[in-house]
């Protein structure tokens, strides 16, 4: 599968942190997301979804993020540092 | 997946629809109606009950909302975002419920691309009672939408979303086996629009009116076709003078987007440059392409120059290609190419000779002549001059809508006489048939 544009990881990590899979950036330290943490955090969003978990934004993915849904988060922060 | 912390210790939630969506075609009762059933997609298995409110103290507060409207969870246009509630809590937002305005809401609609009401109220009223998302594929309370769940009135929640409720609340004493059936009057539930696509459900129309002794609410040439409006429902003649037939259609099942509660029209022209057919009520108007209202409509008639108020009559004048709008004594001249009114409009000196004022409607007609009704009859002026033939005022009904003498001199009979469906000398008999209209838009 083609690599995801620059375009389309930002938009996926803006994506994560919206829906709760991902915290939002440190605004004191303004440090980013690890890879790490951002491949759990697309692998926590693809088993939420019932997708395959490959842990990087493929086309599947990329298409969900795309799908109309409800605003509110889908894991709770808490939930979401625990799954980390 | 997670479990909800918060829930409502009391039982007795209010709710009530502060806003409505702004350009959708579902009428308010039909929106109100609809989260009436979403909601009671849940108290009917729990021991919640919902009762509609008026004033803003509704625990449950319901809004169509576009992009930022203040609550930290923006919706972002078509698509994307949908809806959001809040959790049960002390907060005063607790329950509230937010549409996005943005999205095409639709009811029983095979749209792909409107967004089922119904199916994402019931997610959402989910959160409002205190559940979350969860990952199960068949849940309501998956966070992605999954499309219509079909009849409001025969929903049956997943038993995944049904546990999960009752873990929060228990099982509501009609639902458990031992429990008497609970009663409840129809009448007591609103009453949901009958199915827009399956005609042989409409009712037979009591209150269709008697073309042969009427006066219309607008006339126009359309696609050659001639089109008299009266309340609900019009008449339609080929381009060679033939009622289609005697029966009426309904405005609303041909004209897709006139609000449901759209009781007539006042006027009808076609646009002479792109063709497109304009709808005026009141103070507002619709723009169709073919018989599909566009977006963004309706909007209000202050966007031709014309003062609030609304308009008698409206029509295209193939002489000059200008659109003359006509209200009382007074009419505008406007450039539908420049989209502006021409200077020195109003104007009270009517440009027609031997024409009343106040009329009911006017348009063009395939002969090049340009016809103006009022009341029960019309006049016609030829293109070449600017006075009524001599001969006019005619009878409406004899010369366009097929009545013998008899039935186009019958008098008038009142609105409300009429509603019996039979006029006082019973001449509508004669004048009814069974034979349906059958319509083609190309």
């Amino acid at each position: 599968a083609p690599n995801p544009t620059a375009e389309e990881i930002s938009l996926g990590v803006d994506w994560l942190t919206k829906f709760g899979y991902l915290p939002p950036p440190d605004p004191i330290t303004g440090q980013l997301q690890t890879q790490e943490e951002l491949t759990k955090a697309i692998t926590a969003m693809q088993q939420f979804g019932g997708l395959e978990a490959t842990g990087v934004l493929d086309k599947a993915t990329l298409k969900l993020m795309k799908t109309p849904r409800c605003s509110l988060p889908d894991l709770a922060e808490a939930e979401s540092r625990r799954k980390r | 997946h997670a479990q909800a912390v918060t829930k409502w210790n009391k039982r007795n939630l209010s709710w009530r629809v502060r806003t409505f969506p702004r350009e959708s075609h579902l009428g308010h009762d039909t929106v109100r109606a609809l989260m009436y059933y979403a909601l009671k997609v849940w108290s009917d298995i729990t021991p919640l009950n919902f009762h509609e409110v008026a004033g803003n103290n509704a625990d449950i507060q319901i809004d169509f909302s576009k992009t930022d409207h203040d609550d930290g969870y923006p919706f972002d246009g078509p698509g994307g975002t949908v809806a959001h509630a809040f959790f049960p809590g002390e907060h005063h937002t607790a329950g509230d419920t937010h549409f996005d305005d943005d999205e095409y809401w639709t009811f029983r609609s095979s749209d792909a691309h409107g967004m089922d009401l119904f199916a994402v109220a019931v997610h959402e009223f989910g959160h409002a009672i205190g559940l979350t998302h969860i990952s199960a594929i068949e849940s309501i309370m998956r966070p992605y939408y999954q499309g219509p769940v079909g009849d409001p009135l025969k929903y049956d929640l997943p038993y995944e979303d049904k546990v999960r409720i009752w873990q929060l609340y228990g099982v509501r004493e009609s639902v458990s086996p031992t429990a008497k059936p609970e009663i409840s009057k129809t009448d007591d539930h609103p009453v949901l629009p009958d199915l827009p696509e399956n005609r042989s459900t409409v009712p037979l129309r009591r209150d269709v009116p008697n073309r042969c002794n009427t006066h219309f609410d607008a006339v126009a040439q359309i696609r050659g076709e001639a089109f008299f409006f009266k309340g609900k429902y019009f008449w339609r003649l080929t381009r060679n003078k033939h009622l289609v037939s005697l029966q009426p259609a309904q405005i609303h099942r041909f004209w897709r987007g006139l609000p449901l509660n759209l009781d007539s029209v006042d006027a009808v022209y076609e646009r002479t440059h792109d063709h497109k057919i304009v709808f005026f009520k009141g103070n507002r108007y619709w723009v169709f392409k073919d018989n599909n209202v566009e977006e963004g409509y309706p909007r209000p008639i202050s966007d031709f120059g014309l003062p609030p108020g609304g308009i008698d009559a409206a029509f295209s004048w193939a002489q000059n290609d200008k659109t003359y709008f006509f209200k009382d004594h007074l009419y505008w001249c406007y450039d539908d190419h420049q989209h502006r009114m021409d200077p020195g409009y109003p104007s009270e000196a009517m440009l027609w000779k031997g024409v009343p004022s106040r009329l009911d409607d006017a348009t063009r007609w395939s002969d090049g002549a340009t016809y103006f009704f009022k009341g029960k009859e019309y006049w016609k002026v030829m293109d070449s001059n600017l006075e009524a033939e001599p001969g006019y005022p005619q009878s409406i009904a004899r010369d366009w809508l097929v009545c013998g003498d008899m039935q186009a001199d019958a008098p008038e009979p009142a609105e409300s006489s009429r509603t019996g469906g039979r006029s006082r000398q019973g001449h509508h008999d004669e004048s009814r048939s069974e034979s349906e209209v059958c319509s083609c838009t190309s």
